[in-house]
């Protein structure tokens, strides 16, 4: 079902991407503003994307499904 | 106190290796150079390149560590005008660590189509440098340059002359 | 513009936040270890 991935810091600067998240880069700026749950995870949809977030320890892993 | 300048050497050989990912299909390449200067005068005080297929004292060799030279002399500049800014804006390029206890800030730099990130090694007159290419992530470049300081321990404090 | 709308309720279908904190997990923890760098010997 991963059709890519994006993993940034706080500062929104990128640690790793893959697949369609290599070519979504600026997505960053607006997911890095998405409101959490308590433990950390949010979902999105956009695009024809449904995006999953993780945050933990300052990084924030996006799952592009 | 005098630098053991053939561990430093390797050590900065040893941080060159690029990352390769399983968990996720993500690798990067080496990066292009680690260099250990003066945070004085932007001086080399030793450095490592990936680039080891260039002939010993080819022109190209020379025309790299010139190129080596130029650049961090560039960022010795550009970090001290930055230390040196009393404003204490955030920016994305400046990441305040604690490192034993020590204080230093990392920043990462655009240099034309190179990524650079460095920072002071704590308490003393030596910066650590790294460049990549612009396929390796600032972010990925923030968390392998720390992980360095923390193992450069013995050159914390470390004054010239 | 966003491109983006939140959805309140989570499809976990395509991956459940067990996976998710998995991979993250494994990420942090890959770099972790690929960030180690070996040190020859005293450097002073």
């Amino acid at each position: 079902n991963i059709k890519g991935t994006i993993a940034f810091d706080s500062h929104g600067n990128v640690i790793e991407s893959t697949g369609v998240g290599s070519t979504r880069i600026e997505d960053i700026c607006e997911l890095s503003r998405v409101a959490l749950d308590a433990e950390g995870f949010a979902q999105v949809q956009g695009d024809s994307l449904l995006v999953h977030l993780y945050k933990r320890d300052d990084v924030t892993l996006a799952v592009y499904t | 106190v005098m630098l053991h300048s053939k561990n430093v050497k390797v050590f900065l050989e040893n941080t060159l290796k690029p990352y390769d990912l399983h968990s996720v299909d993500f690798k990067t390449s080496s990066l292009q150079s680690s260099i250990l200067l003066t945070a004085t005068n932007g001086g080399i005080m030793s450095f490592a390149t990936s680039n080891s297929d260039v002939p010993k004292n080819s022109i190209n060799e020379i025309n790299s560590v010139n190129n080596l030279k130029m650049m961090s002399l560039l960022v010795k500049d550009k970090w001290s005008e930055d230390e040196n800014n009393t404003v204490e804006q955030p920016t994305n390029s400046c990441y305040p660590v604690e490192i034993e206890s020590f204080k230093t800030k990392i920043y990462t730099y655009e240099m034309e189509d190179l990524h650079a990130c460095v920072a002071q090694i704590p308490n003393s007159d030596l910066l650590l440098l790294f460049i990549a290419e612009s396929t390796f992530p600032y972010g990925l470049l923030v968390i392998k340059i720390e992980r360095a300081i923390r193992e450069l321990s013995d050159l914390f404090g470390y004054r010239l002359g | 513009t966003n491109t983006f709308t939140a959805l309140t309720t989570p499809d976990s279908t395509k991956i459940s936040k067990e996976q998710l904190k998995r991979l993250h997990s494994r990420i942090l923890d890959e770099i972790s270890s690929q960030s180690q760098v070996d040190k020859p010997g005293p450097l002073t």
